[in-house]
């Protein structure tokens, strides 16, 4: 270390010290609980605005916010949207506000808070969020965004994850990994307990040897997977139950696809070739039994071929070419490229050209509006609806920020499938190979999981038009007798080869009594589990719909929000905060997907530990 | 492992041993007619090297040539085939799997149900034993229901039995266990000296099995089987 004069240690920047950062999360059947805690002082002289934030996933809600300043406990509180925007509207007028939340890149959404914190006084800020980790490509995937603006006296990171069908395989790992910070990160899992834990030195933090910047400066990723010695695993407590099917070792089913691709002129360049570069790896993942087409739009419609083509070495070969050969030209026909596409599929299957238990699907792929041919959006998925007929999924990929994402989500959602944003990013085509590799290999069609009548209630979707290789189906709802002894839950599907009906008896009390023994669950963590995924899937229902329907989605959404504090699309949490002996009030709100807007700078960086000239305001963009 | 052949024409019951080193598969079913044949690899016990080592069946093969489709059958996992294509389960699964010409229900850690074609229906047990102890583990009983579904041409260790059978049992005597009289049995025009026995029929209780009476036939069915036991030993269970 070199020989410097300090009057300060070097955890204290502009007068704050960070005593510690906590970051606890657990894990209960796939369910994440995260805790994260700041404590920090003021040692300045004078009062000096602290910040927190805490990047979470866009999946998450945050359940709970309080901050404590010299003991005294401001809690934010979740009301619904409408309420807490007259609030919010109200404290705007008066230039009060602050917007908490905000949309962080891929993934994650931003919560930030400052406060004016008094000479000497201390601040202690925590935020819990729940998720639910979806299995993905094989495994679950816990994201934690790590980056302190300063060196933090005791920083942790401790992970407890306990699954009741054992844990086969966990693992973590952070970007800014050194072989230094190796030695403080642990990690162990035995049967049904999984652990991490890192907690590096004050010195481990610093970013060379004699400076006071942080290395804690990227991505914290903790996966694990369960055994699946039995393909489904259904968990009581408290009456409320959640059921996990993921079968292993079956055949994939053949599949039809249909590739709509935009090649307008809005396309040329990098976006082109990276598609083309996506295409290409996709046509080597190709399995012969699988049928293929490519269908390009621009002001008009052209096509590999007149029919869907077996995807055997000299067609892929044939396909690789045509590929590499495609050029940009015109504007964007979506409607006549997805019809052409649909027309194709439902011919196929008349004609018997491909096997009888295969699956088709269409991706399409587009970085703009339509606007050429048909271009109301209505009537473009008026047209798309009425030629799908519900027979295969829609998966509607959208490049860059350019186009209207609320029309391809609600289009593919309509028709069974979903959207998903390909970001204009050196890796976008990884990101496309990597969500064909999501849906390339399709165990089972027309899922449908089915249980006693009379046994249970509220249960969330319960069918799905496939189940992918490392995925999971989830459903959960509530057990109508509480004094059911045990009831029968039947998934049937219809496999590569064969129709398929797995079968789970559960003991209900063996089951629950099982789960309340263990010390690491946290209690109704199933009841939540279960709220969380029936708002999720109200919400994305809700995209679908119109009038009365869409109001009644609405309602019991938000009924559910509140009742279980989660801050969704439709809550808002308040949190009261003192300023300058005023209380001044900031509003958390979920960002939405559809409407993306561009993360300005000067949000990123206006917290940093030096009061602004004024105070910086800022509504969310939902 | 032990066979039991129920001779309903004589409200009887014929039972025999094939002691076989572990490894060595053996042909138990083989119908040339609907291409259905079963086949059936002998384990042993954990310890090697023990005096008068009980064996058992550990693996299993059904085939049927004519609809291309394999099955295999182990203490760990159950395998499908449908030409090359595979589909794994394990014996944690209960999963019930129609494709044509076949219905296959595995019951969780039970047993699994066979029918294949018509209604020719089989069932294997699957015997679990306590993974800690020293010399036992888990093995597989086989089980034909509705036999007569199959063609006259069935053979194998049990398929040949699929026919009627007569036998005669005559001066029955005391045998070197008071509990189990010798007697003398002509079968297949054999002069046999048979010992009364008891089996046991695992279908109902796979736990403890339920007794069955039956005429011992000793020297691995020697004269109860056509030709000698060795004749149906095969390279694979396929």
């Amino acid at each position: 270390r070199s020989f410097r004069k300090r009057s300060l240690p070097d955890t204290v920047l502009n007068g704050i010290e960070v005593y510690s950062t906590k970051i606890s999360c657990k894990v209960t059947s796939r369910f994440a609980h995260n805790v994260v805690v700041t404590r920090a002082v003021n040692r300045a002289d004078t009062a000096k605005e602290i910040s927190f934030d805490v990047e979470l996933p866009k999946t998450a809600f945050i359940t709970s916010f309080t901050m404590t300043i010299d003991g005294v406990t401001y809690p934010g509180n979740i009301k619904e949207k409408e309420v807490a925007k007259k609030q919010y509207d109200k404290a705007v007028s008066q230039g009060k506000t602050a917007g908490l939340v905000k949309a962080s890149g891929r993934k994650l959404e931003k919560f930030t808070v400052s406060v004016n914190v008094a000479a000497g006084s201390k601040v202690t800020f925590e935020l819990i969020y729940e998720e639910l980790l979806k299995r993905h490509l094989g495994k679950y995937e816990m994201f934690l965004k790590i980056q302190p603006k300063q060196l933090i006296n005791h920083f942790e990171i401790e992970a407890d994850i306990f699954e009741p069908q054992g844990i086969s395989s966990l693992d973590a790992e952070a970007t800014f990994m050194t072989n230094d910070l190796l030695g403080v990160l642990t990690k162990s899992f035995s049967g049904k307990k999984g652990h991490v834990s890192f907690k590096p030195t004050l010195d481990q933090q610093r970013s060379c040897s004699n400076c006071t910047t942080s290395l804690l400066n990227g991505d914290f990723t903790i996966t694990y997977d369960v055994n699946r010695e039995s393909p489904a695993n259904v968990q009581i407590v408290n009456g409320y139950f959640v059921h996990f099917f993921a079968p292993k070792d079956l055949p994939v089913v053949p599949k039809n696809v249909v590739f709509v691709i935009d090649v307008s002129g809005s396309m040329y360049g990098r976006k082109l070739v990276q598609t083309k570069e996506a295409l290409l790896k996709i046509l080597e993942d190709m399995k012969e039994e699988d049928y293929l087409n490519f269908i390009l739009f621009s002001s008009d419609v052209t096509v590999w071929k007149d029919t869907l083509i077996k995807a055997t070495p000299e067609n892929l070969k044939e396909a690789k070419d045509f590929v590499k050969n495609i050029q940009d030209q015109g504007m964007t026909n979506i409607n006549d490229g997805l019809m052409r596409g649909i027309k194709m599929l439902n011919e196929a299957r008349e004609a018997n050209v491909i096997p009888k238990r295969s699956t088709s699907l269409i991706i399409m792929l587009t970085d703009g509006e339509a606007n050429v041919g048909e271009s109301r959006v209505e009537k473009i998925q008026e047209n798309v609806r009425n030629a799908i007929e519900g027979k295969f999924p829609l998966y509607n990929l959208g490049f860059g920020y350019n186009l209207n994402y609320d029309f391809l989500e609600k289009m593919a959602l309509e028709n069974h499938g979903l959207a998903r944003r390909i970001y204009e990013d050196s890796d976008a085509d990884l990101q496309m190979q990597g969500f064909y590799d999501e849906v390339a290999n399709p165990l089972l069609v027309d899922v449908e999981v089915q249980y006693p009548e009379n046994a249970i209630a509220d249960i969330t979707q319960n069918n799905y038009q496939h189940f992918y290789d490392g995925s999971e189906i989830v459903v959960a709802g509530r057990l109508v007798d509480q004094d059911l002894n045990s009831f029968t839950a039947d998934v049937k599907g219809q496999g590569a080869l064969n129709d398929l009906t797995f079968t789970e008896e559960v003991d209900v009390k063996e089951t629950e009594k099982a789960l309340k023994e263990q010390k690491y669950i946290f209690g109704d963590f199933i009841e939540r589990l279960w709220a969380y995924l029936t708002i999720q899937q109200l919400l994305e229902k809700r995209k679908n719909v119109q009038g009365e329907e869409k109001e009644n989605l609405t309602a019991q959404a938000l009924e559910l929000s509140l009742k279980y504090h989660f801050v969704t699309p439709l809550t808002s949490m308040v949190v009261t905060k003192p300023e300058d002996n005023i209380e001044q009030e900031a509003v958390a709100d979920k960002p939405l997907e559809g409407k993306p807007e561009p993360i300005t700078s000067s949000y990123a960086t206006q917290y940093h530990h030096q009061p602004p000239a004024k105070p910086y305001y800022y509504v969310d963009g939902d | 492992p032990h066979f039991i052949i129920r001779v309903p024409e004589k409200e009887d019951a014929l039972c025999f041993n094939i002691n076989e080193e572990p490894g060595v598969v053996l042909n138990l079913i083989r119908d040339p007619s609907t291409g259905i044949s079963i086949s059936g690899q002998i384990i042993g016990e954990k310890k090697v090297n023990v005096k008068n080592q009980k064996t058992y069946f550990g693996r299993l093969g059904i085939v049927n040539t004519r609809a291309d489709l394999k099955i295999e059958v182990t203490t760990q996992k159950i395998t499908l085939w449908k030409g090359l294509d595979q589909t794994n389960f394990t014996w944690m699964n209960t999963v019930m799997v129609k494709q044509e010409g076949l219905s296959l229900q595995i019951n969780r850690k039970k047993n699994i149900v066979v029918s294949i074609g018509d209604g020719v229906s089989f069932v294997i047990i699957l015997h679990q034993v306590w993974k800690n102890l020293p010399y036992h583990h888990d093995f597989l009983g086989l089980y034909t229901v509705d036999s007569h579904r199959m063609s006259v041409q069935t053979h194998g260790l049990l398929g040949q039995f699929f026919h009627p059978i007569d036998f005669e049992v005559f001066d029955v005597r005391p045998g070197s266990d008071p509990s189990k009289p010798d007697a003398t049995m002509m079968v297949k025009n054999h002069k046999l000296t048979v010992t009364r026995g008891w089996q046991k029929d695992y279908r109902k209780d796979p736990r403890h099995g339920s007794e069955v009476p039956c005429w011992f036939i000793h020297n691995n069915g020697a004269g109860l089987i056509d030709g000698s036991h060795t004749d149906y030993i095969v390279s694979d269970i396929f």
